[in-house]
């Protein structure tokens, strides 16, 4: 564990409880992509399968454990819950288009050709997207509740800081994994445009508004 | 093909 892997982790909580607060406090899921969310649940579960029958540490356990819970719940309070404030027609997303090439990439790109590595590297692929069906959604509506925004903000930079953790556990271990670094890197690039905004608009104080 | 890394990150 590294102070870059530790915050990381740290802020992906955090980005899971901001959410829960959004959802709790004004009552509504409006703004929240449900296809990402469902998708995060999709990634958690099929990434974290091996918590049954692999151990690294409490730590680690415990995680696997809060988010598979989290995000089920999420997917519950979504659907079930506030399920009258979630608004589908912005939610225009097409996942079968990202669900079938991660798929397809797990089958030929994987560290072996085992029902857990090509799960796993199905899990690290789809997370790499996950966040489309949101980004998406954002650019329809045109704007966020800043709220949402401190959420999306938590979210990228948690993969961000795992490649600064990346590069240190090289540095100091000769540890390598192309397919998370790659997927990574994909992953935190598409916040790009999203980091950008949120540096000049929301912690300026102004809402989170698009260019018409 | 190439080994799996340690699987201890989440």
């Amino acid at each position: 564990m590294n102070i870059f892997r530790l915050t990381a982790d740290l802020m992906h909580l955090a980005s899971i409880f901001i959410l829960l607060l959004k959802i709790q406090k004004t009552r509504s899921c409006a703004g929240i992509s449900f296809k990402s969310q469902l998708l995060y649940a999709l990634v958690f579960i099929t990434r974290y399968i091996d918590l049954f029958f692999y151990w690294v540490s409490l730590y680690n356990t415990l995680m696997k454990i809060f988010f598979i819970g989290s995000s089920l719940y999420i997917v519950y309070l979504m659907q079930v819950k506030f399920r009258a404030t979630n608004d589908p027609v912005l939610d225009t997303f097409r996942i079968e288009y990202l669900l079938a090439p991660c798929a397809l990439l797990a089958l030929v790109a994987n560290y072996a050709f085992t029902a857990q590595e090509i799960l796993w590297a199905f899990s690290v692929y789809l997370e790499a997207g996950a966040i489309l069906p949101q980004l998406f959604m954002l650019q329809r509506r045109g704007e966020a509740e800043t709220i949402t925004t401190h959420y999306l903000f938590a979210l990228g930079a948690y993969r961000g800081l795992y490649l600064l953790n990346w590069i240190y556990r090289y540095w100091a271990e000769g540890y390598v994994d192309w397919i998370a670094w790659i997927a990574g890197l994909v992953q935190t690039g598409l916040y790009t445009d999203f980091f950008y905004i949120y540096y000049t608009k929301v912690l300026k104080g102004q809402k989170f508004e698009l260019p018409a | 093909a190439l080994g799996s890394p340690v699987k201890d990150e989440l």
